[in-house]
């Protein structure tokens, strides 16, 4: 996506920088990019993720990566790997568990961190990069690092989801982030002893989503508690994705 | 419950004082304040609702409730009310959208104020207290202004929910607030077309934390996006709690 850099920059020159944003919180935009990056890496891609959900980071905690201390090498921080995808967040810079209030200066400064100071492979293909849910201002920060990186929404079929991620969509279009669709989550339950879908949360979110912003529904990922059910969903995503 | 009283306390003598605690976020800890607060409004008990959750407090939103300002009645607030259920929180006493950072004696003073600065009715026969996931400082604070509270746990069937919510246990048990027992929480969905039920997220949360901390299963509430319809497991749950 050739991002235009800055000196210090240290991410990968060809990779796409996908951003991953939801309105709310608790739609499953964490689960999704977890899942995604997986996806990938079945397909043959190299990936890494970079959490900048830097209130309530999470993507540590789903691949049980623990803070031991980062390892530094020439002056750089080495991202750890989980399932070979190379992972960073504040989590993993910050030791113990206070509520972080970044803001201005200081944050623009973090999110700087993870594409100045970390020792990024350079040959990986996707950089996905886990945004905190709304509309703040670590999106801004992130388009002064990235201004090309792509953007994907999360939404649940709710008709409070939708409204907040259609939200979201808007603030990333108007700063020149172009949207790659949305993905509906939790968007049905197949009963296990009838097989018929069952809407649980209703049926519109991903759609009033997809028809504001004019952009396609990607994937309807099923409520499905054992992730690894979900595989063929997630590679059907990336297919999409690399393509796109 | 005869909290003792230091000279400023407005909350009313005679109502009984119920925390509701989950270990994390996301579990349906508010749903179940607010619907068990209109499930006992509807058996005839006067309620009022305090959102504690610094940190993301959402009841007013529930409730559709918009900060106007609030009402100021011979230097006391006066609770805007919902259902006849009168609410105070944070984001109805606080201007703006900042992430609250509230530590040590500031979120004592916040606390305070909840039961000092407010005008509550005296006639409450129940006080609820929605406080934010974990074992943080708040329910620290919250134990200084009502020694006597009781608690009610939320958890979901997860397996990493029910831990927390037994970690959220103990440390009520700690401080001595006797807990009431624990609430299972999408339990399970009633499939609409086979009537079978689903334990989409597994079967063994809320026996996990009743089993650890020897307190009884007061309800499973199922998967339902209408709550409207959960209004009956609600007022069974309404009924135990004022005999308990
Ligand atoms: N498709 C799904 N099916 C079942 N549970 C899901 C699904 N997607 C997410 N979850 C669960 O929902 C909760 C919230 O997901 P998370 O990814 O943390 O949301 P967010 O990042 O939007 O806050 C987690 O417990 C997660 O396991
Ligand atoms: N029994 C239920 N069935 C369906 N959705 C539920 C249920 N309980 C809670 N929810 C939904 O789950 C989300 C989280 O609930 P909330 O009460 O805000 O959780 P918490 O207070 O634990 O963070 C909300 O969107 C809410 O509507
Ligand atoms: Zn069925």
């Amino acid at each position: 996506s050739k991002q235009p850099q800055h000196l210090l920059f240290s991410g990968p020159q060809q990779a796409r920088y996908i951003a991953v944003a939801s309105g709310k919180g608790g739609v499953g935009k964490s689960t999704v990019t977890v899942e995604l990056a997986k996806a990938l890496v079945l397909l043959g891609k190299k990936v890494a993720i970079v959490d900048a959900d830097v209130y309530g980071a999470s993507i540590a905690k789903i691949f049980n990566i623990h803070n031991d201390g980062v390892t530094i090498h020439e002056g750089k921080i080495l991202p750890p790997k989980a399932h070979d995808i190379a992972v960073i967040g504040i989590d993993l810079l910050n030791e113990g568990n206070t509520p972080i209030l970044w803001r201005g200066p200081m944050l623009g400064k973090l999110i700087n961190q993870f594409f100045t100071d970390v020792a990024w492979e350079q040959d990986i293909d996707f950089m996905l990069i886990d945004l905190p849910p709304g509309t703040g201002d670590v999106p801004m920060a992130i388009q002064q690092v990235l201004p090309q990186s792509e953007m994907l929404l999360v939404t649940t079929p709710q008709h409070d989801a939708a409204h907040v991620a259609v939200r979201a969509g808007l603030a990333a279009v108007d700063m020149g982030h172009p949207l790659l669709g949305v993905i509906e989550n939790m968007a049905y339950y197949q009963c296990n002893d009838c097989a018929k879908p069952q809407y649980i949360f209703g049926r519109d979110g991903g759609m009033t989503v997809a028809t504001a912003l004019s952009v396609p529904i990607l994937a309807q990922i099923p409520l499905q508690n054992e992730k690894s059910n979900l595989t063929a969903h997630f590679l059907d995503l990336a297919k999409i994705i690399i393509n796109a």
